[in-house]
């Protein structure tokens, strides 16, 4: 049977993907074909999306709910520093060192 | 929710800084960003032990620079958007440098009207915070909270910064541990130019040096009766341009329209040259501290006052002074036993009561004994005695009271402590340690209590599985001893009441049944 796709995401969420990325709440490159998902990493991928949502609304101390909504895009335009909020070793270890 | 710690850091503190010569900013003149990047790194360093020298050189440690999109590292910036800057953390190379926006419009001083602008001066405390090792902190109002939220006027340098930067590098210097350099009405250095190529020397003619305790500098303060020279480099250069800075002398009358008042009060500032318990102070214009090894002002035996070093010292006014009483524990330094004896730094440490001495290669320091507390300050105040102390092989420093650890970075209580003893695997049920101290034989760690002892494993921070084990090991010292260290000869000593045994590692017993007199040996006495 043909592999199940879903919908092109949005350009809010790609735009979220790649702040969240840039700024170490995500990690970079998704096994992705074009925009379409793999599906059996598909659920990993959300569930990975959601964390990282909610990772950076507790960062920015803003309501966390795990959704894009208006305080996340706000977070998401306001100026800021060009690090990452959680550096690469962090992944390793877990915590913030 | 604090601040994290990245891990690298600077393991020098007198940091150099400069502004690239090649990439400076496009919109800003080059004077009022060096002295914004100035004002900017004093944060840090008001707070630390760091200090930061501008060089002109781009092999500074921290280089600071102005560019726009790709510049040559793999964090392009975004045009006028919402990246203002990034900076690297403390490393050889790009480690430490600071990179901002070109494409941004950043204010030298920024308005509260000023929307659109960015303060280069908050912008720069953020990234400097990054060049010392700091990373990203999750407390709003944070210095190092990496969305952009201005600078109040009234800048204080937020708890979880400042928790940070003194974590990694100390709170800024207290004499305990250094002097504080003085200054004095020296004559200028006569500068001699030698011309090494043709080796031939020029000397300046000298000119004659005459020291003005008056006004020396009348067009710069015209109301001003006196001012102190060299002058010290002042706290708010841009804020109080008029205002010298005194480092620590507050109760100085800092009116400028009055001649300086003296204070008789204080010690350091007699109006005549006075002789008091065999000190001679000479006058003091301008107000020159006389030099102490530890402590800043002599200490007088059995003075109240020397508790508190705030409370001003009253010699002429016998009438004022307090009956002077002698702490009932303190005690008599050639007739005590030792609750603790530790080797720190290569300097012998003895503990009674709520008082230690301080031994190094000159013997006895004076002004001691003096309060464990005004050494270790984050000791409890109600603090009675210690029972063990070692420092460990991290050179942390274990202060052992009860069923608590006190773990010290020379004199700054790390993050987590006091902990109980049993995190470290010893029974509950035990009150206290006895001693403690790294073996040299082995290189171990060991803790004495009672009629036993334990291994401690550095590395898993608790003691080995199959202890404790009798005190019967250590032939000759028998139980409930009071201390034990390592001495620089390599050879251990145990302490009973106000003798000791030097203990024979190989054949473990000691070296001579009978203990030897410990005031002698290791007080002089």
């Amino acid at each position: 049977a043909p592999t199940r796709s879903r919908p092109t995401r949005s350009a809010h969420h790609e735009s979220a993907r790649g702040y969240l990325e840039t700024f170490g709440y995500l990690k970079k490159g998704r096994p992705e074909v074009g925009n379409l998902l793999l599906v059996d990493s598909e659920q990993a991928y959300e569930d990975d999306f959601r964390i990282a949502i909610k990772t950076l609304q507790e960062f920015g101390g803003i309501p966390v709910t795990g959704e894009i909504d208006e305080a996340t895009k706000a977070l998401m335009k306001q100026k800021r520093c060009g690090r990452p909020d959680r550096e690469e070793d962090e992944e390793q270890h877990g915590h913030r060192r | 929710k604090r601040f994290a710690v990245q891990g690298e850091k600077w393991k020098h503190t007198n940091l150099t800084w400069s502004l690239s010569s090649v990439r400076r900013p496009s919109q800003l003149d080059p004077y009022g960003t060096r002295s914004v990047l100035s004002r900017a790194l004093d944060v840090w360093a008001q707070a630390s032990r760091l200090t930061f020298t501008e060089v002109n050189s781009d092999d500074a440690d921290i280089v600071v620079s102005f560019a726009k999109r790709y510049h040559d590292d793999a964090y392009p910036f975004d045009g006028r958007g919402s990246i203002l800057a990034h900076a690297f953390f403390p490393g050889s190379g790009r480690g430490g440098d600071a990179h901002f926006d070109d494409d941004e419009l950043w204010l030298l001083q920024p308005r509260d009207d000023d929307e659109d602008g960015t303060s280069l001066f908050a912008v720069a405390v953020h990234e400097f915070g990054h060049s010392l090792g700091l990373s990203h902190s999750s407390v709003k109002g944070a210095l190092m909270f990496p969305w952009y939220q201005g600078i109040q006027p009234n800048f204080v340098l937020p708890e979880d910064d400042r928790n940070g930067i003194q974590q990694m590098y100390g709170p800024k210097t207290s004499n305990k541990w250094a002097r504080i350099p003085y200054y004095r009405p020296q004559e200028p250095p006569q500068t001699t130019t030698t011309t090494t190529t043709t080796t031939t020397t020029t000397t300046t003619t000298r000119k004659p040096y005459i020291h003005h305790h008056h006004n020396r500098h009348p067009e710069r303060y015209p109301n001003r009766a006196y001012t102190p020279y060299p002058r010290t480099p002042s706290r708010y250069p841009s804020y109080y341009p008029e205002r010298p800075y005194y480092p620590d002398r507050r109760h100085y009358n800092t009116s400028d329209d009055h001649p300086r008042r003296t204070n008789h009060h204080h010690p350091y500032s007699r109006p005549t040259e006075t002789t008091t318990h065999g000190t001679t102070y000479r006058p003091r214009y301008p107000h020159v501290r006389p030099e102490y090894p530890t402590n800043p002002r002599p200490h007088y035996p059995n003075d109240p006052s020397q508790d508190n070093p705030r409370k001003p010292y009253y010699p002429e006014k016998t009438t004022q002074r307090p009956t002077t009483t002698t702490p009932s524990d303190k005690p008599d330094t050639c007739d005590t036993s030792y609750d603790a004896v530790a080797l720190i730094r290569g300097e012998l440490f003895i503990f009674k009561n709520r008082y230690h001495w301080r031994i190094g290669a000159r013997g006895r320091y004076s002004g001691y004994p003096m309060e464990i507390t005004r050494m270790w300050s984050s000791l409890p105040k109600n603090l009675t005695h210690v029972d063990a102390v070692y420092e460990r092989p991290d050179r942390k420093i274990a202060i052992f009271i009860g069923k608590e650890l006190y773990l010290f970075d020379s004199q700054y209580l790390l993050p987590g402590y006091p902990k109980p003893l049993r995190t470290f695997g010893l029974p509950e049920s035990l009150e206290k340690l006895d001693a403690a101290m790294v073996w040299g034989h082995n290189g171990n760690t060991y803790f004495y209590s009672g009629t036993m002892y334990w291994k401690y494993d550095e590395e898993k921070g608790r003691v080995d599985y199959d202890y404790p084990r009798n005190m019967a090991m250590w032939k000759g010292v028998g139980n409930n001893i009071d201390s034990v260290f390592q001495w620089k000869d390599g050879k251990t000593y145990f302490f009973k009441g106000k003798g000791f045994w030097k203990f024979n590692d190989l054949q473990m017993q000691v070296e001579n049944e009978r203990p030897s007199l410990s005031a002698s040996f290791w007080m002089g006495c």
